[in-house]
């Protein structure tokens, strides 16, 4: 199935 | 000297049974602006991102920016304590290891204080662009969270595609298939009651709905839910606090390999 995306990939540390 | 006090302090203990589920330990950060808190679940799946404005209280007092530690699961805990119609003020000293929550009952003649210590958290705060998104759903929040939990029992996860038309929300498990299409409203005169889309091009994301049913836990701060989804980044979803702020949830989707 599909694989869960992570909110780090998306979004950086600021 | 940190001083908030919000006369529905009822607000404050929904806040807390929006989030507490989703994330254990975060910061809440308090400035001139407001009560916020940026946080993310254990997993990285999820963040919520939570801004009360210093306008929406009655009295608000935060002599500098200040971030405090704390465990929200304690912190539900003692707003449990409070009345829903009690008016609640935070509390804390500068440099203290605590927190104050002080309920007064709405006669005020009952006085309860609740000191609750803080923690140190190593936060991460993440950059969140404004973006674009190319599908926006309105529709009321009862509704979405009822969908969320019927479909829960059928699957673990909910296709969510969005066209001019409509939304629909898809799944599949061991028993067979579940599919509900919201087609957009056009009544004008119960405006909480509409299914509003915005839509500059279709999408079609797939996500988990343990989140989801976790998001939905803040229904009751909200007669309407707003959905935003891009191809390309977590959807959010967002419940208004009239008056006050937001609290939004930042879900990262499925992604085929």
């Amino acid at each position: 199935g599909p694989k869960q995306g992570n909110i780090l990939s998306f979004f950086k540390k600021i | 000297m940190l001083e908030l006090r919000l006369l529905q302090g009822g607000l404050l203990k929904k806040v807390l049974e929006a989030m507490k589920d989703l994330v254990n330990d975060a910061n809440f950060d308090c400035s001139p602006t407001g009560f916020s808190l940026q946080a993310m679940d254990s997993s990285h799946v999820a963040l919520v991102s939570l801004l009360l404005r210093s306008e929406g209280f009655e009295h608000y007092r935060c002599d500098r920016n200040v971030s405090m530690g704390m465990n929200l699961n304690n912190m539900a805990k003692m707003l449990r304590c409070a009345g829903n119609d009690d008016i609640v003020t935070l509390k804390a000293d500068d440099g203290s290891d605590c927190i104050t929550f002080m309920f007064e009952n709405p006669s005020q003649d009952k006085i309860a204080d609740f000191e609750m210590k803080l923690m140190d958290i190593d936060s991460e705060h993440l950059g969140i662009p404004d973006a674009e998104y190319q599908s926006i759903v309105r529709m009321p929040a009862a509704e979405f969270a009822r969908i969320c939990r019927d479909l829960s029992t059928i699957g673990d996860t909910v296709l969510i595609s969005v066209s001019k038309e409509g939304v629909q929300f898809s799944t599949r498990g061991d028993m067979g298939t579940a599919n509900i299409v919201c087609r957009r409203t056009t009544t004008v005169d119960k405006p909480e009651e509409d299914v509003i889309i915005e839509m500059e091009e279709p999408v079609s994301l797939t996500f988990a709905l343990r989140y989801l049913n976790s998001f939905t836990k803040a229904t009751p701060l909200a007669t309407q839910v707003t959905i935003s989804m891009s191809s390309d980044l977590p959807m959010v979803i967002e419940y208004r606090i009239e008056g006050m702020g937001y609290i939004r949830y930042y879900l990262a989707p499925k992604i085929d390999e």
